[in-house]
Parts: C-alpha cells; sequence; structure tokens
C-alpha cells in the first residue's frame, strides 16, 4: 500500500494543491497524497520557481510557500474541450 | 454577463476596454486618486505594447472592475489576511468573472514605500492586469507574471514590460502600433495580430506635457479647486489638493467653447462677485458659467482697460474683489464690483525686484498670493507682494505630485499648501463634470 503523506505536511500539501501543483484529494475517499505524488508535485513547483530541484520541502522552497504572492495557480487545470491550457514556454 | 463585454478565449476581444476601481480599502495608507493613479499607469503598461486602449468609467459596469476585498467573497479564491494571498484576477474567458481584479484589503498597500515595507500596490496591479488581458504565470524570474510578490518595480511613470512579457502580451494581441509591426516574409501574422486595427487615436492631439518637468502658464482657484493650466491641457487639484489625475485632461474638452486652436491661456480666475470664470489669451477673454462659456465671448481684454497684447497673469481677491492684471514690469487693479478700472493703474508691479518678472502665473488663496515662475512659486505677504522665506519652492513637488531628485528638495521645511489654507469661503457651485474626455 503506497504511503499517505504524514498528516505534518498538510500545509505544504494544501499550499500543492491551491496553486495546481497535485490534484485535490480524492473527497469521496477521503485518500490521502501518496508521498510518490507530494514529492513530484513539489519538484515541479521548485521548477517553476526556479529553485534546486530537490522534492523535498527544503528552505529554499518553505521560503518561498511562505512569501506573498497571487492566489492563482501557476499550473492551470486542463481545459473543458480537453486540450491542456497554454502552457508558456 | 455584461452589456456589451465581448471576452472570449484567452483574450479580449474589444480594443478599448473600460476600467473602474469599484471599492478602496478600508483603512488605507493610500488615498483613493492615488489608488485611480496607480491603477491608471498599470493598466497604461500594457497599453503601450499592445494596441489596447484603457478608459476609466464611472458607471456601473466596467469590463475590468477592481475591488479591495477580504478572506473570503465568494469567488472561490478566499483571501488569508495580511501576507499570503494578495491578489487574484481573472482571465477574459471566464463567463461569469472575466475582468475582476480583486486585492486583498488586509494587505499594507504602499506606493514608493521602501522595498521591505507594505505592498506595492502598482508591481501587484500589473501582475493582475496581465491575467485579466489572458497571461497566466510565468517561471520567468525577470517576468512581472511571476507568481511571487518581488517587492516594488520602480516609477510607475518609468516602468516598462521586461522583453518577455512584451513578447507575451503581443502575441494575445498584436503590436503597439500596425506600423511597427515587422512581419519578416516568412514570418506568417499570428491569428491575433489579423484582429481588427484600433481606432486610431484622432491625430491632431499634441503630447500633453509631463506635470514634474513644465512651467505653468496660468493657475486659478475655482470653487475651492485648484487648476494648472498648461499649454492646450489642465491638471486639477481637489479642495483637499490632492492631484485628481497624474494625466492631464484637454482644456477644450471640459471648458466647454474655449477653443481646440488654442495654443495656451495666459490668465485664468474666478470673479467673485457671480462665481463665473474669465480666461484670458492674448487679446481676448472669455467668460464660462460653470464649464460652459457664455453668449458673446470672446471679447477683447481693452474691455478692462488693459493694452491689446493681453496680461502675463491676474488673481482676484474675494474679500474686496479686486482683481490684480500683470504684464512685465506692470500691474492693474480692475474694480470687480463696480466693473472699473481704478485710476492710478497701470502702477510698477510691486514684485520688482523680488522676483523674476514677468510671472508666469499669479493664485490668490484666503491670506496669501503664490507666483509662478518656471518651474519655481513663492508665496507672498499678501498686501506687500514680499517673497516668505523659503522660497522659491518646486512646482512640481509641491503642487503636482512629484518626488524624487529631479525635483529641487524644499529650501525649508515648511508645510506645502493645505487645502485649509488656500480654501477661500466664497466657493459658488460645485463644477460638475459633465464628461470628461481625455486625450487618450
Amino acid at each position: 500500500r503506497p504511503v499517505p503523506t504524514p498528516a505534518d505536511e498538510s500545509g505544504e500539501v494544501a499550499w500543492l494543491t491551491q496553486y495546481g501543483y497535485l490534484p485535490p484529494a480524492n473527497p469521496v475517499t477521503g485518500q490521502l497524497q501518496t508521498w510518490e505524488a507530494v514529492t513530484s508535485a513539489i519538484r515541479g513547483m521548485q521548477r517553476f520557481a526556479g529553485v534546486p530541484e530537490t522534492g523535498i520541502p527544503d528552505d529554499a522552497t518553505l521560503a518561498l510557500i511562505r512569501t506573498p504572492r497571487c492566489s492563482l495557480p501557476d499550473v492551470l487545470p486542463a481545459r473543458k474541450n480537453g486540450r491542456q491550457w497554454r502552457k508558456r514556454r | 454577463k455584461s452589456r456589451g463585454r465581448r471576452s472570449a478565449g484567452l483574450a479580449w476581444t474589444k480594443r478599448n476596454i473600460s476600467w473602474k476601481v469599484k471599492t478602496y480599502p478600508r483603512e488605507a495608507r493610500l488615498g483613493r486618486e492615488t489608488i485611480r493613479a496607480l491603477t491608471h499607469y498599470a493598466l497604461k503598461v500594457w497599453s503601450e505594447a499592445t494596441p489596447l486602449t484603457f478608459h476609466e468609467v464611472g458607471g456601473s459596469s466596467a469590463d475590468v472592475s477592481v475591488e479591495f476585498l477580504r478572506l473570503d467573497h465568494q469567488d472561490g479564491y478566499p483571501f488569508d489576511g495580511p501576507g499570503g494571498m494578495v491578489a487574484h484576477a481573472f482571465f477574459p474567458g471566464d463567463p461569469q468573472r472575466a475582468g475582476h481584479v480583486h486585492f486583498d484589503s488586509d494587505e499594507d498597500w504602499t506606493f514608493r514605500s521602501p522595498d521591505d515595507y507594505g505592498t506595492d500596490l502598482f508591481a501587484v496591479a500589473v501582475h493582475e492586469f496581465g491575467h485579466s488581458l489572458g497571461l497566466a504565470h510565468s517561471p520567468s524570474k525577470r517576468s512581472i507574471m511571476r507568481p511571487y510578490y518581488q517587492g516594488p518595480v520602480g516609477d510607475p511613470l518609468q516602468y516598462q514590460l521586461q522583453a518577455d512579457d512584451r513578447t507575451d502580451i503581443q502575441r494575445l494581441y498584436g503590436m503597439a502600433r500596425p506600423g511597427s509591426r515587422v512581419l519578416h516574409s516568412t514570418e506568417k501574422p499570428e491569428a491575433s495580430s489579423l484582429l481588427p486595427d484600433p481606432p486610431s487615436l484622432p491625430r491632431d492631439f499634441p503630447e500633453f506635457p509631463d506635470r514634474c518637468s513644465s512651467s505653468i502658464d496660468a493657475v486659478a482657484q475655482i470653487r475651492g479647486e485648484t487648476f494648472f493650466f498648461k499649454g492646450q491641457y489642465f491638471w486639477r487639484l481637489t479642495h483637499g489638493q490632492h492631484l485628481t489625475s497624474l494625466r492631464p485632461a484637454l482644456s477644450a474638452a471640459f471648458w466647454r467653447g474655449l477653443p481646440r486652436s488654442l495654443g495656451k491661456v495666459d490668465a485664468v480666475y474666478e470673479r467673485h462677485t457671480d462665481h463665473r470664470i474669465l480666461f484670458f489669451s492674448g487679446p481676448l477673454y472669455w467668460v464660462f458659467k460653470d464649464n460652459g462659456v457664455e453668449e458673446g465671448y470672446p471679447r477683447p481684454v481693452t474691455d478692462f482697460g488693459l493694452p491689446q497684447g493681453g496680461v502675463d497673469a491676474a488673481f482676484s481677491w474675494p474679500h474686496d474683489r479686486k482683481t490684480f492684471f500683470f504684464k512685465g514690469g506692470l500691474q492693474w487693479c480692475y474694480e470687480e464690483a463696480v466693473g472699473r478700472m481704478d485710476e492710478g493703474s497701470p502702477t510698477h508691479t510691486a514684485l520688482g525686484g523680488q522676483l523674476p518678472t514677468p510671472v508666469d502665473a499669479m493664485l490668490s488663496g484666503s491670506d496669501e498670493v503664490y507666483a509662478f515662475k518656471g518651474r519655481q512659486y513663492w508665496k507672498l505677504e499678501r498686501h506687500s507682494l514680499k517673497p516668505e522665506k523659503g522660497y522659491p519652492r518646486s512646482i512640481a513637488r509641491d503642487w503636482l505630485d512629484c518626488t524624487g531628485e529631479l525635483y529641487p528638495p524644499p529650501s525649508a521645511p515648511t508645510s506645502p499648501p493645505t487645502g485649509a489654507k488656500l480654501q477661500p469661503d466664497w466657493r459658488g457651485p460645485p463644477l460638475e463634470v459633465e464628461r470628461c474626455v481625455c486625450p487618450s
């Protein structure tokens, strides 16, 4: 069984979900995000932010998570007609 | 959702986009005029790179509507108090929310503050309007569309988009002027560049003057507000001496009946006997009731017993209803109550030898007079017209909301004129702005 993310990472998980790096947890099963999914999401966030891609919430990553920012997600949901939102470059 | 709004997909199809600041933050450090001005300049950044133009509207519906809201405001993006999420805006393709721009009113919104102090409203506004026009977040550290707040981006009057952002927005709307769109033979015109060209701006609007580096042609207290005239334009200060807009308005568009061909005005004052407003330019003068010219004007200035060549400056005392005209080294005193020039006029001006003459403009407050010359002004004692200590000072800095090294620092720490001191008790009915036509 995949290892669910430990509860004390929920702040980062909520942040990653808020900004589109992690799909929302399954509301039906309440299934927590697997740690692999979170690691991959952290890498995606680090890549977008231009910080080293360590896959873990290191200091540089946590500092960004605490930085004031725009509420809109960085990764936009797929558009209704199935086409991915235009990715910038 | 809103009449006439045609936003589709990732970009607006219309070129001339209206905007309005719908709500302001409660306890804000920034005044409303400042917030409106910063909104104007943040939109201007995008219009400089594209064929888009933006105009402010007073009505309820605007294409881009700016609101300062807090916590959960029912749009799916609740704010979270100071820090964290500071603002958001919705894309043109959003059927319900296109054009909505929300700033967290719990943030400490600042303007020209130190980097680590508060949240710079202009920088965030440029970012959010990028979303309103269809741009998503950018990973580029140089881009204004980077999701993280990175501090102020400098003077709103000087700020220009980085190349990445310019390229991205032009991909949606094409370049600023059809003439500058250089398409190489191999380059297929972008779909967006085939959009209908924007209506060209009327060619007869000369570039308007920069308030921070101009001298003044005339200045007047009208119904408690201060009007600074330069060329064909004017700036307006509220009763509280706040600039109503960083951008001047076209005089002929507001003062109905003033010829558009008029290059400049020499003097303007409010006549306290009937609250008419008089404009002087060369050999002619006009009388306005509110902002509409009265029948039978212009007339020659010789009506007052003035020389045919016109005047340099004028001001009128509300106390004794005397109006003083200045030309070169001479001054005239005109009795408004009886409509007659004082016998002893003209006399050598009392200004001579104390400040450079001829002056450009004069202004009377309740107990003081101001003389303007070049980019400086003096405060004069009411009767002797002697300059007070600590003058000259910078017009741009004290009256027209310019700061920074370009403008001579005040020679003495006297406070700039405040609304209260300049507030005559003789205000007539407020000037209602029926329509405001801006040059661009």
